[in-house]
C-alpha cells in the first residue's frame, strides 16, 4: 500500500504571524533546527509560508519583516494524499516542504523532502 | 538495479569563498533559488559548507563574514555510491543536501533530498 501524508508528516509545527520581524523568524528556525514557517494571521488563517530562503533574500534585499518576503499563495497537501502526489507536488513548484491542511485550511502538520527521503531508506531496510 | 548519486546529482556546482560576506554568498543562493554553497579555499579544497539555514543563523547572530557561520566538518558523497547510502547519510546527520567529491575531495556535484524526493516520483511514473 502507498505511503500516505499522514503516516510522515511532522505534527508539531512551528509558525510565524506576518507582522513579525525577520531576526525573531530566524531565531525560530535556529533553535528548532527547521527550515520552514507557515505564516498564520490573528484569526488562525494560513496566509503564507517562509523558508531559510526567504530569509537568505532578506538579507539580500535587507528587508526587517516577514510581511516583506513571505510567499502568499502557498502550496500545501492534505494528509490523506500519497507521498507521490505530494513529492510530485514539490517537485513542480521546486520547493522542499508543505504544510498540511485540513478541510477549514487549518494547518496541523507539515512535510518536507528530508521526510520522504528519509522514509525512502527506511522503507528499504 | 540501485540508482547511484551519479545519475541523480547536479554537476553544475554554486560555491563561496570563506572570505566571503553573507550578503554575498545570500545574493548567490537567491539568484539561483538553490540553499546549498560548498566553501572551496584559494588551493582548491573543501574547507566547509554554507546553507539558507546559516544564513538564518547569521541574521539571528549578527554574523557579516562565511567563514563565522560556515560549517566546517563537511558531510560528502562518491559518486559511486547508491542513492539509499546517501539518504541514510543525510538522515543521520539531519542535513538536507551533500557536495559529491572525487579521489582528491575535489568538489565535482551536489545532491540534496529535492532530488532524492522527485526520483522517487519520476521512479513510479
Ligand atoms: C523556489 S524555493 C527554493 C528554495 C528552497 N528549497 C525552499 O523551498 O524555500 C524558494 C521559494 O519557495 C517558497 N516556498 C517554499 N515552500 C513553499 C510552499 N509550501 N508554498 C509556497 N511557496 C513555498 C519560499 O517561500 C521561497 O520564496
Ligand atoms: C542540521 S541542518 C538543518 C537545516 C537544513 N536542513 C540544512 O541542511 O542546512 C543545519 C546545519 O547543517 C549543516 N550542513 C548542511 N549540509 C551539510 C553537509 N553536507 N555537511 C556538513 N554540514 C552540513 C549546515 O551548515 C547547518 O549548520
Amino acid at each position: 500500500k502507498e505511503p500516505t501524508v499522514r503516516e510522515l508528516m511532522r505534527r508539531e509545527v512551528v509558525t510565524a504571524k506576518p507582522d513579525e520581524k525577520v531576526e525573531e523568524a530566524a531565531r525560530k528556525l535556529i533553535v528548532k533546527g527547521i527550515d520552514h514557517l507557515p505564516v498564520i494571521a490573528e484569526d488562525g488563517r494560513l496566509v503564507g509560508i517562509v523558508t531559510s530562503w526567504d530569509l537568505a533574500r532578506a538579507i539580500a534585499e535587507r528587508r526587517r519583516f516577514l510581511s516583506e518576503i513571505m510567499t502568499r499563495r502557498v502550496v500545501t497537501a492534505r494528509e490523506d494524499e500519497t507521498i507521490d502526489a505530494v513529492a510530485w507536488r514539490m517537485a513542480q513548484h521546486s520547493i522542499s516542504g508543505v504544510p498540511v491542511v485540513d478541510e477549514e485550511k487549518k494547518v496541523i502538520g507539515i512535510i518536507t523532502t528530508d521526510d520522504i527521503s528519509k522514509r525512502l531508506v527506511e522503507g528499504r531496510s
